[in-house]
């Protein structure tokens, strides 16, 4: 109905702006209507920027930023409607240092409400969990798990 | 609601029957290039009811039935057995403990059952339906996917925003 | 042949003048997300006759073009220098060192120069032809570029080993 | 002409296949004609399986699979026909420790020849280079280049 889709986009709205400004350390969104004068016929559009610089077509964007906006966007829906697990696989790829740190953060106050499985090859996203799995090949092409409770393992110098 | 454990066998580089369990928090799936990392997600994806190759990175729905290697011969069929913590009731259903099972043959027949009980794909799909995690939900996010969200199209956004509705 | 340096000023987010000299070997472009290190890329592309806003990642001609931020203006235009050592004699041009520039004002006014000379965007990109860095070549692969080529249409595949023929 | 595109794919065979194993520690590829009769008007198609695994569909490697497939085939065409130089964004970012290194020396042996920029956020492809520049936004939205030497860099600990 349209009342509930606009109810929610206000919450939306509200949960991508809080998380975007954690991800970012700061910056500007919103989301808007595109298309026709119905929105249930219409779309959505995210007009994001991050801090200090003018809002242009997020094309513009880096390939970090637009990772770390995508992933604002998404953590914000799972914000308004939890869900009971999620799984991320190598979301992190392209981020540096500093986001992937702001990302474990905002990736630990979710998983108090969620289950989190994220795969990757980030040093700092396996330190930020609770438990790994590690998956290895000793036969070629046949897959073995190995799994390595976290509070046990000495962290690698 | 949450997992408990995930059951492979035969199911693209699992030949073996590996079992996953999962705790609360954070778990980090971490090795080497092609070690079967992604393959556990397209798992979870598959034995949820996905039907899209194209999502699992396949052509024909037996791409992920165990295609051998040199040493090893061909496997006849892949099975994944999804268990969920359902004391909370979010699934409809009057068990605390709900698993769903998938099974491909090579001759193409498919078998599915929610705790061990046969039953129709479309059941397994609509008991998840409205639970953030069933098809094109936004709870599963495979490999370079994340950016579609920006690039897609903005109906397919508010179709996104809809289902949170 | 090889780079001698690169010159930017008020292209994307180099609103100010800045100069990469290139040496032999390796060299590596770091810093964090967001800091300007495709922008760079995309200088080269630009510079070399690149006519295709999408792989510049924009709309439209002036996307390029430094659009200003909190505490500064927008600039009324964006050009590119780069410099090579032509003592091989590759570029078919009287020269031991080439200078190609592209400037893009905002009302849409451009100017193309070799060594400072008058010439059409056409000239440039005939000059490069043939090279393996003109448009369309194998040598530049821009960030998430690099599995296209895997996914590419089949024919699309042969016309760059045509290139390479 | 066809002599021409037969004689330089005969090349490209061999140079595809040197690469990729270097690249792979092994395994088997293949290119072959797609389409129709006349090869200079089909397509090409690109076969390969890394090493102890069944040539599959090349959509079922890995994402780290596929990339160092898609570099091996790039190093190739610039083995028959090296450019002076080659720009490389990011094409390090789904690889794992091991694919690294291998990458890296291979970037090492071709950037005797061409010269190589790479983009990157990997520190081993950072300390495989000669040369480093570092972007840097001090002051939001204006990039500033930093530059250094890297033989009077000592190594981060
Ligand atoms: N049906 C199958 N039988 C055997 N092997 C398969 C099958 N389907 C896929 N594979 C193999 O699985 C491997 C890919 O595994 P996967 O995508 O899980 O890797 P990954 O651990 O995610 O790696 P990356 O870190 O590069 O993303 C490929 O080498 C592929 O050949
Ligand atoms: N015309 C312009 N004027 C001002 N800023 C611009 C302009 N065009 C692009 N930008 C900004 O440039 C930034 C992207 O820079 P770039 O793509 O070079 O980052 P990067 O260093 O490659 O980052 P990453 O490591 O995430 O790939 C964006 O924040 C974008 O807003
Ligand atoms: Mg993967
Ligand atoms: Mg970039």
């Amino acid at each position: 109905t349209r009342e509930r889709y606009l109810r929610t986009l206000e919450a939306l709205r509200a949960a991508f702006d809080e998380v975007f400004t954690r991800l970012f350390g700061g910056g500007t969104t919103s989301l808007q209507f595109s298309g026709g004068d119905d929105v249930l016929e219409g779309g959505l559009d995210i007009i994001a920027q991050p801090p200090g610089k003018k809002p242009q077509s997020l094309l513009l964007l880096s390939g970090g930023e637009r990772a770390l906006t995508a992933a604002a966007f998404l953590f914000a829906l799972l914000k308004i409607k939890p869900s009971p697990f999620v799984l991320l696989d190598e979301v992190d790829a392209p981020l540096d240092q500093g986001n992937v740190q702001r990302f474990c953060a905002l990736l630990r106050e979710f998983a108090q409400r969620s289950q989190f499985v994220v795969i990757t090859h980030n040093p700092a996203t396996t330190e930020a969990a609770d438990f790994l799995y590690g998956i290895a090949m000793p036969e070629a092409g046949v897959s073995k798990m190995v799994s390595v409770r976290l509070e046990e393992v000495p962290v690698a110098a | 609601m949450h997992l408990k454990r995930l059951e492979l066998c035969g199911f693209k580089t699992f030949a073996d029957r590996t079992e996953l369990e999962f705790m609360p928090g954070v778990t980090a799936v971490v090795g080497p290039n092609g070690s079967g990392k992604s393959n556990i997600a397209d798992a979870v994806q598959w034995v949820l009811g996905e039907q899209s190759m194209r999502s699992l990175r396949g052509l024909s729905s037996q791409d992920v039935i165990f295609a051998g290697t040199h040493r090893r011969k061909p496997l006849g069929f892949a099975e994944a057995h999804l268990t969920f913590d359902n004391s909370c009731g979010t699934l409809p259903l009057p068990f605390d403990e709900v698993t769903i099972s998938r099974r491909l043959f090579r001759s193409g027949e498919s078998d599915y059952r929610i705790n061990k009980v046969s039953c129709r794909l479309r059941d397994i799909v609509e008991l998840f339906l409205d639970t953030g995690i069933g098809a094109g939900a936004y709870a599963i996010i495979g490999q370079g996917e994340v950016d579609a969200v920006l690039s897609a199209k903005s109906e397919d956004r508010r179709a996104l925003v809809e289902e949170a509705a």
